[in-house]
């Protein structure tokens, strides 16, 4: 464990607490991509079947069962309690063009042609391609809540982190995943557009308009 | 042995 990726975990968390505390809070899930957050659901589903078999550490098997916990939670509060406030007429990116690429690439490319390492491989990719929805929907409502520009910057920090903790794994000369890594890299690059209005408008405390 | 690929990472 690094420093760059402690931080990166506990922006990741921040994210999802933040999402869950709007919606909570404002009773809505308006302007929100129920799309994405079944994608990250799929994601970590995949990624932490291990939960039962490997333990690698405390953090790691508690940090495992409060992401699936919480991405649960929020499908749940999107689909389920505050449905009516669903905006399924602006989230509408066609998913089945995520998941299959993500599945036929996690067939083709992987460390390890076993059941699970497919799954984790199949996470990776996915992982990468989650939030295209959320971000699809911002452009289209062409804007964003502060608070839903506060969730992105965290969700999209932690993946940056991560490549800081690469870095810094590589020069200890420790084993690296090139899939994480460049998939990690097209994620992180998904974000770039956002971060700079984020950074250039939000932090003004101006609306984030993204242009449609 | 095939080495059981670990990932240690969230």
């Amino acid at each position: 464990m690094n420093i760059f990726r402690l931080l990166g975990d506990l922006s990741h968390l921040l994210a999802i607490i933040i999402l869950l505390l709007k919606i909570w809070n404002s009773r809505s899930c308006a302007g929100i991509s129920g799309r994405s957050q079944f994608l990250f659901a799929i994601v970590f589903t995949a990624r932490y079947l291990d939960l039962f078999f490997t333990f690698i550490s405390l953090y790691n098997t508690v940090m495992k069962i409060v992401f699936l916990a919480t991405s649960y939670g929020t499908l749940y509060l999107m689909y389920i309690k505050f449905k009516a406030t669903y905006d399924s007429n602006h989230d509408t990116f066609r998913i089945e063009f995520l998941i299959l690429p993500a599945i036929a690439l996690a067939l083709l490319i992987n460390e390890e042609f076993t059941v699970i390492e497919i799954l984790w491989t199949f996470s990776i990719y996915l992982e990468s391609v989650a939030i295209l929805p959320q971000l699809f929907m911002v452009s289209k409502t062409g804007e964003a809540e502060s608070i839903t520009s506060h969730y992105l910057f965290a969700l999209g920090s932690y993946r940056a982190l991560y490549i800081l903790n690469w870095i810094y794994r590589w020069f200890l000369t420790e084993k690296l995943n090139a899939i994480a890594i460049v998939a990690g890299i097209v994620q992180t690059i998904l974000y770039c557009d956002f971060f700079y209005l984020y950074l250039t408008k939000v932090l003004k405390g101006k609306k984030l308009q993204l242009p449609a | 042995q095939s080495f059981k690929v670990v990932h240690d990472e969230l």
